[in-house]
């Protein structure tokens, strides 16, 4: 009877003196309600798998974290997610990338790992991955979705090159707009 | 970057990790997240680990399988083996930092960065959440 869960929510740049106590606090009730999501499912005898989907789902979801809603940007002013999970008692594992569409990703390499028949893969990408989560009919949002103020601010505070409007909420640059080719970005 | 990894009544251990990246990453740049064996691994005879942090150095040292593997090749704790992984990234200057459960429930949450995220729970205790 003994089950476990351990979940993270990311690692943190900013120092404790920089961090109002009120927003900490935000963050750790977020932390809480994970993992009691996840627990949750462990007490009435579901697997570890339902476990970790259903944690990490909540945070995908909640606005704090860099996944699904709140993610970060990428230097084009896109949103890029990918997920994946592993089953420990058969070495079990699926996992998906570049998704620019679906809710929670989480439950994108979950649907790969259960579905029936199998996927013959452990990895997939980009249209083909997407193409695979609306054939199971998995949940799909527009970009703006995943729009948060602070994500959009660190985006624009980390360009060399910024749009000239810096309020335009995700727009997509043109390609005439020179980039950023440091190999290791601000950010 | 998020992660969960949780060990059922059957003993079984399981991973799963999500992220959006790195901020004002290429397009097109994959990070170790979706990477097994770099940012999620999980197998029974040892452990669950999922990380977070720099994803290309997550990738080079295979991160979450070399916690696993000190533990089934040196006899190393959970404990043991996640602290010395997230030190050896340390001293590469890869930031960042891991959760790990074995199969007995030990956890283990080492980084080395400012603060991170992270929190447990067991049978008949309230959530445990850190930041720092």
């Amino acid at each position: 009877s003994r089950f476990y869960s351990v979940i993270h929510g990311g690692v943190g740049t900013i120092l404790r003196t920089n961090f109002p106590r009120e927003e900490q606090e935000q963050y750790l009730e977020a932390l809480r309600t994970s993992l009691r999501d996840g627990f949750r499912i462990l007490e009435s005898g579901g697997t570890a798998i339902d476990a970790v989907e259903a944690a990490v789902r909540y945070m995908e979801d909640s606005p704090f974290f860099n996944a699904g809603k709140g993610a970060v940007y990428t230097i084009g002013g896109n949103i890029e997610l990918e997920a994946s999970i592993m089953d420990g008692s058969n070495h079990r594992a699926s996992a998906c990338t570049l998704l620019h569409h679906i809710r929670n990703p989480i439950t994108l390499a979950r649907t790969m790992l259960t579905t029936k028949p199998p996927v013959p893969h452990v990895f997939l990408g980009g249209a083909q991955a997407e193409a695979f989560a609306r054939d199971k009919e998995l949940e799909f949002v527009e970009q703006g979705y995943f729009y948060t103020e602070k994500r959009w601010k660190q985006h624009i505070e980390g360009l060399e090159y910024p749009p000239s409007n810096s309020e335009s909420k995700g727009t997509v640059y043109g390609k005439s707009v020179p980039r950023d080719h440091d190999p290791n970005p601000m950010g | 970057t998020v992660g969960a990894v949780a060990v059922d009544r059957e003993g079984n251990i399981a991973t799963a990790t999500s992220t959006g990246g790195r901020n004002n990453k290429w397009d097109g740049r994959i990070g170790d997240t979706p990477l097994i064996g770099s940012g999620t691994w999980a197998e029974n005879a040892t452990c669950g680990v999922s990380g977070t942090g720099n994803g290309e150095f997550f990738i080079r040292y295979a991160v979450c399988h070399d916690v696993a593997s000190r533990m089934r090749y040196l006899g190393e704790s959970v404990q043991e083996a996640a602290a010395t992984v997230v030190e050896g990234l340390r001293k590469v200057e890869g930031e960042g930092g891991v959760v790990a459960v074995d199969r007995y429930g030990e956890v283990a949450m080492p980084f080395n960065s400012p603060g991170m995220y992270r929190g447990y729970i067991r049978a008949d205790m309230e959530p445990q959440v850190f930041i720092f």
